[in-house]
């Protein structure tokens, strides 16, 4: 990328490199309205709504016309099926964030809600990342608010950067339920990984039978 | 303990324990919780070498041996209330899947809700007592979710006031029941219903599939184990076939539909009743998929703050991978993701709970939205976790492919939750169903 903002061609598979840049360069500002603020929960939701509405509604068209082609409607919906799962997906994206923020209207600790609320933001900015064909098209995110949606989200990943180990230290499973040398509580996981080795059946002997029944004799016969 | 992950901790800008506590639900749920799991872990009953380092008979055993200890210090304990019985079994097998499973998870509630109380004082304490140990045989070789298309019959004979249970072709044969294999004695079997010439389409029958006095397979059964698989190595996923065997007429599960002595059969009040158990354990499922992915988190998120590799300034200490905006942007999603889920559950768990009350009262008003939305809920956390799950292990790099990580066996543990009970495809459909009406 930085050959290519420089102006030297980059060859191979990332030649489209060459192409961002006049993207960007003949790309208008957008001038369409947008309804998503990137900031603010409600508005996120608001959006995944209208998302999966617009999708869920592209569906119910398409099935429409498969109908007026089609004798049958069995067939019909075989031949939108794929329509049909991507709007079923986007309304259960939709029952998650809502759920989410939903919430953090119960929890009372401060510093617990302002922890939460940086989870949920990064939940549903990131499902916008991961969905933005959906999101433009239904005219609810501009292209700048592309990249502003992934500059937020490192900001975000920086911000929780410093509460990691305690989020996760929250579900509180005990060792002995996560089991896992590289998850145990104290970090020690090393030291545990090498005691867990020489307990493998392996290491019962050491030397195992392999060894005299086919290592020695193939020695021998070489 | 580690100084890096001592340092993470002190960093912390909240209080973990409130946390905890929110996601229990409450302060004294964490308190029960741990409460059992301290019983569980300090029970040398439960102790046992590491399940990795044995062979898939072994794993069987030592299912077998901790599901048969559980029952008995269940009673011992008191512990009553399903929520306690399914953490402390989640304790005692350690989140992995146990022989004993579809008895208590299946084979008991189908009794209570789908038999007669002439039937309950017939099978219900001896199942409760595990005299009677029962499984729960719907899938087919050849058929799965579409349950219409099962093909095993139950044939209706008058002449006898018998039902005769038959797996007309290989794909009839039931297949993936877990204790069907090695373990049960009895099982729930779902079967087309013929009587007086006519198909009644799917109901419940209970089948004796081994002899009670020596556990040898009755006339007619074959019964066995399906073969490892990608997991689930403590469990015996069996195979049944029946030769047209013979059962007595009241072994038809009748609380609902009926076939009376001369083959009239009577259709149950409502089909809309069987719904309500798969909302149940579809409700569970997004807990599940929960759980699962937390747990992976859990590993990955302390595993990167202690792993140091590579550069970031030349010259310097190694960092904490943790450190790397990548690695954070690989972890913290999915981080968000599992906490998503986690109250997805508790929402779930909460609603089906209000519209069983509602049920009770004979209002179905709510169950064709839930059954929708449970039914794309599961597909869309499974999915999800599934992915997610695997993104965390190989965030841990080598060392997430040994088996010392657990991640692998978080993978294969799980990843079934995307085929059973309902595949999700066939999932998302079922709830696009509903959007295209609404």
């Amino acid at each position: 990328y930085t050959q290519a903002s420089k102006g030297q061609k980059v060859s191979g598979m990332v030649s489209y490199l060459n192409e961002l840049q006049q993207r960007i360069q003949a790309q208008p500002v957008s001038s369409r309205p947008t309804v998503v603020d990137i900031n603010d929960l409600t508005s996120l939701v608001e959006a995944y709504k209208l998302r999966a509405a617009r999708l869920v509604e592209l569906a119910a068209k398409n099935l429409q016309a498969e109908l007026q082609r089609r004798l049958s409607k069995e067939d019909a919906w075989n031949q939108t099926s794929i329509d049909l799962v991507r709007a079923s997906h986007a309304h259960c994206h939709y029952v998650v964030v809502k759920m989410f923020v939903a919430k953090l209207g119960e929890v009372a600790d401060v510093g617990v809600h302002s922890v939460l609320s940086t989870l949920a933001l990064l939940y549903a900015l990131d499902g916008i990342a991961q969905h933005t064909g959906d999101f433009l098209l239904a005219g609810l995110l501009s292209m700048p608010q592309v990249s502003q949606i992934s500059q937020r989200t490192k900001e975000l990943l920086a911000q929780l950067r410093t509460n990691a180990v305690a989020l996760v230290d929250a579900f509180d499973y005990r060792d002995e339920m996560l089991n896992s040398s590289l998850g145990r509580y104290d970090g020690n996981v090393y030291e545990h990984m090498f005691e867990w080795a020489k307990k493998s059946p392996l290491n019962r002997t050491e030397v195992h039978e392999s060894y005299y029944k086919y290592l020695k004799p193939l020695q021998s016969k070489l | 303990m580690n100084p890096d992950i001592r340092k993470e901790r002190e960093n912390a800008t909240f209080n973990t324990d409130a946390l905890t506590h929110i996601l229990d639900g409450n302060p004294e749920k964490t308190r029960r919780r741990r409460e059992i799991e301290t019983l569980v872990i300090k029970d040398p009953d439960f102790q046992h070498e590491d399940l990795n380092f044995m062979s898939r008979s072994e794993r069987y055993d030592a299912a077998v041996k901790k599901s048969a200890q559980m029952i008995l210090k269940m009673r011992e304990y008191g512990i009553a209330d399903p929520e306690e019985i399914y953490s402390y079994k989640n304790c005692v097998q350690r989140g992995r899947t146990e022989p004993l499973d579809l008895h208590l998870g299946m084979f008991l509630p189908t009794l209570l809700n789908q038999a007669t109380p002439e039937q309950q004082d017939a099978f219900f304490t001896p199942a409760w007592n595990l005299k009677i140990i029962g499984t729960y045989a719907q899938t087919e070789m050849g058929h799965g979710t579409h349950i219409r298309g099962l093909e095993t019959t139950a044939t209706y004979d008058p002449s006898t006031q018998e039902f005769v249970l038959n797996s007309p072709t290989v794909t009839s044969i039931k297949w993936w029941p877990g204790g069907l294999g090695k373990t049960s004695n009895h099982a729930v079997v779902l079967a087309q219903l013929h009587t007086q010439g006519n198909c009644h389409g799917l109901h419940a029958f209970l089948v004796p599939i081994r002899d009670m006095s020596n556990h040898q397979p009755l006339p007619g059964v074959v019964v066995g184990d399906i073969g490892p698989k990608f997991g689930f190595d403590e469990v015996d996923n069996g195979f049944l076939k029946l030769e047209n065997v013979r059962i007595p007429r009241d072994y038809m599960l009748m609380k609902y539909a009926k076939v009376e002595p001369d083959g009239t059969y009577r259709k149950p009040p409502s089909d809309k009743l069987t719904y309500g158990t798969m909302v149940f354990i579809r409700s569970m499922i997004v807990g599940e998929s929960a759980r699962a992915l937390s747990k992976a988190c859990t590993i990955a998120i302390r595993y990167s703050a202690v792993r140091h590799q590579s550069e970031l300034r030349a010259g310097e200490p190694e960092p904490q991978i943790l450190d790397y905006q990548t690695q954070q942007h690989k972890l913290f999603p999915l981080l968000a993701t599992a906490y998503a889920f986690h109250f997805l559950g508790q929402f779930m768990s909460q609603t089906y709970h209000r519209i069983t009350g509602d049920i009770n009262q004979g209002d179905f008003s709510e169950l064709p939205e839930l059954h929708a939305l449970s039914a794309g809920l599961k597909a869309f956390t499974t999915w999800a976790a599934n992915g997610g799950i695997e993104v965390c292990r190989m965030a841990c790099g080598g060392h997430g492919y040994s088996r010392c990580s657990s991640l692998p066996d978080i993978y294969v543990t799980f990843t079934p939750t995307c085929t059973y009970e309902g595949e999700n495809t066939v999932m998302m459909l079922q709830t696009a169903r509903y959007l295209v009406k609404s």
